[in-house]
């Protein structure tokens, strides 16, 4: 039963190409990522690997990462990064350039900005089935939340919380810089 | 998200071994060892460095919400059981890459005729909320945004436990709560006299970079992260909490509908 199961195993799969992308924005860039449905040995090892490229300026929507600790590694370009705790505190906020590495726990909110060259990264996590859960933009935490819930919790006016709720409402994952243009990838 | 499943490769990722922790020699009845009060209620927490605490891999606390006490959203790192001791309210969880199916656009556009720009305005679309009483349990996933609203006249009073040492925690044991609005106290321990503030975690973010991300003014941004809040975690919602959901008569007037 090993044979046919285990020692057939595929082990390798591409996520560079950029039609293998799972999220795109011509203006923003592309997410390509790899779990377990896709690599089942995935599932064995418990983790994932997830490739992101951000044009110039673009913006991982801020988000925390539910079930799984994240590894960035730099591939190219540089990005600014910043990483907020439990506690609320900036527990990094710099550049990340190319080579360098970031651990980033679970749960720990992080948002990340291209620079001007662009920013492309690795990102390791350590679930086959790790989830993300984006703070604002399409199907996000903000936008989940009904307009009064934010109106209290942030004692702002409903027109405001429509903002917070709809500005980002059309964008999901990447966005990309208001105002700019497309840098090439 | 059981990690677990059936792998041969079992990653020996989270130790939780609990054989060093679990010699006890005497259990005892616990009470709460830290309280925090905030604008419209009291959270109650138990020490979780207590050894009965540990050797369970658990972590407990105790909310009462004031009527009109709204808790605001946040989300920790274990996931949890909460009982309803008293009391009854809503529930609003944020699942993460879920649709918003909570959406006044069709009663709007119905009344809008009748009654033009004020049904206009309510328009809100957003994700389920739940509706608890006494006696209920709620299940909360670790990492899902969470928030909860007290819509009835006596206080809720709610026991939350907290599996610190389940696999969908890669964290330490502790528990850990990420606040997404507000500012709180972390109050004064028993045995520990120091205090601190804890921030939401949108305040870890610079105010620049976070009004780029949401697409918004920096006063809006600003407003955001709270810096000048000191309601705590459990606020009053002063004229109350409108949010959609269905009532008994709309369902049976949605009947009549062809």
């Amino acid at each position: 039963g090993l044979e046919e199961t285990y020692c057939s195993m595929k082990i390798k799969q591409n996520i560079g190409d950029p039609r293998r992308a799972d999220v795109f924005n011509p203006r923003g860039g592309r997410i390509t990522t790899l779990n377990s449905e896709k690599l089942p040995i995935l599932r064995f090892i418990q983790m994932r690997a997830e490739r992101v490229v951000l044009y110039r300026n673009a913006m991982v929507s801020p988000h925390w990462n539910i079930n799984a600790h994240s590894i960035m590694y730099c591939t190219g370009g540089r990005g600014r990064v910043e990483v907020a705790d439990d506690k609320g505190e900036t527990v990094f906020d710099g550049e990340l350039r190319q080579g360098q590495l970031l651990i980033v726990p679970q749960n720990y909110a992080v948002l990340e900005r291209a620079g001007s060259e662009g920013f492309q990264f690795v990102s390791i996590k350590t679930s086959d089935r790790a989830m993300v859960s984006s703070i604002v933009g399409k199907t996000s935490a903000l936008r989940g939340m009904p307009e009064e819930v934010l109106m209290n919790s942030y004692r702002i006016s409903r027109d405001e919380a429509r903002r917070v709720k709809l500005t980002r409402g059309d964008e999901v994952a990447i966005f990309a810089p208001r105002r700019e243009s497309r840098a090439e990838a | 998200f059981g990690s677990s499943q059936e792998s041969p490769f079992q990653s020996s990722r989270r130790s939780v071994s609990t054989r060093d922790e679990c010699q006890i020699e005497r259990l005892n009845a616990l009470e709460p060892t830290r309280t925090v009060r905030s604008e419209a209620g009291i959270t109650d927490y138990f020490d979780e460095d207590n050894e009965q605490f540990r050797c369970a891999g658990v972590s407990a606390i105790r909310r009462v919400i004031e009527p009109r006490g709204l808790l605001l959203p946040s989300m920790s790192n274990a996931p949890r059981l909460v009982y309803i001791v008293q009391g009854r309210g809503m529930v609003g969880l944020v699942m993460p890459g879920c649709p918003e199916t909570f959406q006044s656009f069709q009663r709007s556009e119905q009344y809008e005729r009748e009654e033009g720009e004020r049904h206009r305005r309510s328009k809100d679309e957003h994700q389920k909320v739940y509706q608890f009483q006494e006696g209920d349990v709620l299940a909360v996933p670790n990492g899902f945004a969470y928030w909860c609203y007290n819509d009835g006249e006596n206080p809720v009073v709610a026991i939350t436990v907290l599996d610190t040492s389940n696999d969908a925690n890669q964290l330490d044991r502790s528990h850990r709560q990420f606040l997404l609005a507000g500012r709180q106290e972390e109050g004064r321990q028993r045995y520990r006299r120091e205090e601190s503030i804890k921030e939401n975690i949108l305040r870890g973010f610079g105010t620049e970079l976070l009004a780029a991300a949401f697409g918004i003014d920096m006063e809006l941004a600003r407003k955001l992260q709270c810096r000048d809040d000191t309601r705590g975690e459990i606020v009053r919602a002063e004229n109350g909490l409108q949010v959609l959901r269905p009532s008994r008569r709309e369902e049976e007037e949605r009947k009549s509908i062809n």
